[in-house]
């Protein structure tokens, strides 16, 4: 049982520093509070983007937050992938730049997973395969407009 | 495997039957504001058992069906493909508001099944509650914000 | 101490339900859980924006929430305006049309108030008198770069 | 009235003292991510004495100080003018490690204050911590998720 987690843990770890230094520019791991019995303790995360000293979780921003938890969803994936994800304005935090970075990771995890992601922003839009339009012109009842295909 | 259609009818704000066709690779969806991007997501955590009605912003389940006509049902059916174009596995749920509360049914390939039986198969294909493949709004910094303890839980979960 | 509830109560109504159909177009009210004695319960929101029936609070969007609740505080301000007001990222939920919409809002209010708002999106930077720009070029400490005049 | 300038010395990724000026009107604040945005507003906040420690995502109060130096205090002061061009009141509060742990002072106008006095001559000028004047990163959408009795008791502070 120890055995297998500390194998997951360990892969997942090593997806996650390189996501992150994708991501962020940084340098980033998981870690164990609790190194010779893990189920013992929890599991917290040292995140440090680029130029920064190690950060407290709790004192980051609100996209620095977004950035180092998608991290973490990717280091998942990489190890145990999903057929499909689903992403609701996971890009609402993040400023041009790093909202531009996670749409060029997604787009180029989308060739071994699909990925169906409800963003309000261009950069995102503009990253994907096509977008599905919806509206509710009349009295509140929703309708798909149809899919609009990119370049 | 992927997500290759899934059908709406009567669950929140879909009043009309709606077939939403997906295919593999990345698509965003996009709208105004309340036009019911949210609801496509909510779709298929309802159908799929993914979540509680608490989670998909509804206090109970018939808050779910559509509150634009009188039709006391509403259902979701999710169909998965594995890329040769034939539909390998699909899951539909229904719930039906009764006068004794409200019944919800599931189907794994259009038979009736139970959510136990779906949950093992589509844990085969690492679809589940724990893995994170689903993200609804608001919740991206959610695993920053849970406590270390939750958060080692993930780990467990997927050895 | 009920008389003068009910004046302040009557009047915040009133601010909210000009307030809600300037921001949605549609209409909203404030509304008492016990009319006869408002101490003994809540306070809830009924809002319907355009052409939609009247929505459970809990059923609302995001972007629906977010219009909902600016459209009480500014309620409130007129009521009792405060010398200014610090928002940070209130528009991430709204799209371009909503965003533009509150930024308006925001701009004739600031005539009897000053805006102080943190905000990544164009429609309420361009919206603005002035930017304050902050950066952290080197190891993590926060500069300020400037403020750029507009129009 | 109106926030002429905010002098931030030394609180969180503010090491090196920063007087940042402000106009009456509308004025926004904008950078990258994590450059320190919330940071001001989380500033203004914690000198006028209108959130707990907690809501300015620090544990405890230290975590206020700024990390990159070895100075173990902080502070913050908050101008406001009338439109004259005069400064017509100010508040600072500083707050310092020791070794029993750490002491927090208030100034009104540059003489030593509590913070009952300070919420006094706020309040005077409907600056309080219920009339929803702030908001935080993320908190537009509290005055919906809160319960109707603590929505109502917005009204009764106001009355
Ligand atoms: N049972 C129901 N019957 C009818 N309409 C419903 C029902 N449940 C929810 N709705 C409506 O669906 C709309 C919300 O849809 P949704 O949350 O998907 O919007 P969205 O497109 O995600 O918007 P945003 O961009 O603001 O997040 C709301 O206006 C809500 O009132
Ligand atoms: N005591 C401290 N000492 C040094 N740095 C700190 C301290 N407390 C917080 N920080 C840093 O300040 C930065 C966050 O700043 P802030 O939350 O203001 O960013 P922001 O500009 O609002 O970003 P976003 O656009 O992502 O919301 C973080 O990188 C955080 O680690
Ligand atoms: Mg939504
Ligand atoms: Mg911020």
């Amino acid at each position: 049982k120890i055995k297998s987690f500390r194998e997951t843990y360990d892969q997942i770890n090593t997806n996650f520093k390189v996501i992150f230094n994708q991501l962020s520019d940084g340098e980033g791991r998981i870690v164990l509070e609790n190194d010779i019995n893990p189920l013992a303790g929890g599991l917290t995360i040292e995140a440090q983007p680029r130029d920064k000293k190690m950060q407290r979780l709790e004192s980051m921003s609100g996209g620095e937050k977004s950035l180092t938890a998608l991290a973490f969803v990717f280091a998942i994936q990489r190890h145990m992938p999903a057929p499909f994800y689903a992403f609701d304005e996971v890009d609402m935090h993040l400023d041009g730049i790093n909202s531009e970075k996670l749409a060029h990771l997604i787009k180029s995890q989308s060739s071994n997973a699909q990925f169906i992601v409800v963003s309000l922003r261009k950069p995102m839009i503009e990253a994907a395969d096509r977008t599905i339009g919806v509206t509710q012109k009349n009295s509140g009842i929703t309708k798909v407009t149809g899919v609009r295909l990119h370049g | 495997m992927h997500i290759s259609k899934i059908e709406i009818d009567n669950f929140k704000s879909f009043a009309n039957p709606t077939d939403i066709p997906f295919l593999q690779g990345f698509t965003t969806v996009s709208g105004p504001n309340g036009s019911g991007k949210s609801n496509i997501i909510d779709s298929i955590l309802f159908c799929l058992g993914l979540s509680s009605s608490k989670t998909l912003r509804a206090d109970r389940l018939f808050h779910l069906i559509n509150t634009h006509n009188k039709k006391n049902e509403a259902s979701v059916k999710v169909c998965f493909s594995n890329g040769t174009g034939q539909e390998n596995l699909s899951v539909k749920r229904k719930i039906k508001k009764t006068s004794a509360g409200f019944i919800s049914n599931y189907y794994l390939n259009d038979k009736t099944s139970t959510l136990n039986e779906i949950h093992d198969e589509l844990s085969k294909h690492n679809i589940s509650p724990g893995c994170y493949n689903v993200m609804m709004q608001g919740d991206v910094t959610s695993i920053i914000n849970i406590s270390a303890t939750e958060r080692r839980k993930i780990i467990d979960e997927i050895a």
